[in-house]
């Protein structure tokens, strides 16, 4: 039965115009994460390495083509548990970090915390060597186009982005 | 949200999972991702859950925790994450979406919401899938 790799993109309204590249994107990820197992790569290995990629896709709310909070900003969360250990480590309200996945790593790797947040978390990202990189490199104009739609009146983004019950 | 769980050669388990949030939220808006037991949790003893969706409503049921404590008292991964999303939608009329694995590597992709884009790869076969009840196959 084993090994496998299971990969997931936003629950939730996929635009019929962006299915595809949704379905495509998901592909190619746990493509890459069964890649390192196949390797002989551990779980831990696989999973960094499928979220990663989706991160660096922008058809996905995280990383670059994360949502914009109310200020036009990118603010990113990421967690990983390694399940042989129950080690795990977050990162949360996060900024300029292209893969928030891989200092959520490093944070369970490097540190004796299971969470930083904040200006905190990118103090942690410098001090380990992670570039930081310029909010305009995360945001696409399909995040910016829903962020601007959502600021008139009576807009309701929970519901924009998560549409209705299957 | 995006996310993924895994089991190696050696049957360890393991979660990640990343989000930009919802759209809009307030500034410093914290919702389930980073927090053990809603957004994702992983355990040798029993399998691992990354989930995605209505970021309290998560948190309010711990819906990773919840799923794994459901196969705990011997729900199969399929069965347990349906538990775990029914629950949520009963209790706090939240929707969501959750990927699972136990140590033997048995998986499921289920989701309560329209739509989530998911995959899982095994045994050379890619397995694919958006809408509830799709599920394509291919070779790897």
């Amino acid at each position: 039965m084993l090994p496998v790799v299971v990969v997931h993109g936003g629950a939730g309204h996929i635009p019929k115009e962006r299915s595809e590249k949704s379905t495509t994107g998901v592909c190619s990820a746990v493509r890459a994460g069964y890649a390192v197992l196949q390797g002989g790569g551990s779980s831990m290995d696989a999973v960094v390495e499928a979220v990663t990629q989706l991160e660096n896709n922008p058809s996905f709310n995280a990383g670059c083509g994360s949502v914009l909070n109310i200020k036009g900003e990118v603010e990113m969360d990421a967690m990983v548990m390694d399940g042989k250990t129950l080690a795990s480590g977050a990162v949360s309200i996060v900024r300029n970090i292209a893969n928030p996945i891989q200092l959520a790593r490093l944070v369970m790797d490097k540190t004796s915390h299971v969470c930083l947040a904040g200006e905190g978390a990118n103090q942690f990202a410098r001090s380990m060597g992670v570039p930081e990189v310029p909010l305009e490199s995360l945001i696409t104009d399909y995040s910016r186009m829903r962020w601007k739609k959502n600021l008139e009146p009576g807009a309701n983004p929970v519901e924009c982005q998560m549409g209705k019950m299957g | 949200t995006v996310g993924a769980v895994a089991v190696d050669i050696e049957g360890n388990v393991a979660s990640a999972t990343s989000t930009g949030g919802i759209l809009n939220k307030m500034e410093g808006r914290v919702g389930d991702t980073p927090v053990i037991g809603s957004g994702g949790y992983a355990d040798n003893e029993i399998g691992a859950v990354s989930t995605t969706g209505h970021g309290e409503a998560i948190m309010k049921t711990t819906l990773a925790r919840l799923i794994l404590f459901h196969m705990e008292q011997g729900q199969s991964v399929e069965a347990a994450s349906d538990l775990g999303l029914a629950y949520m939608k009963s209790r706090v009329d939240g929707l969501g979406g959750v990927v699972t694995v136990d140590p033997q590597g048995h998986w499921a992709a289920r989701f309560s919401s329209l739509q989530m884009s998911w995959a899982a790869a095994q045994k050379n076969t890619l397995h694919y899938g958006l809408y509830t009840g799709e599920h394509f196959t291919q070779s790897i």
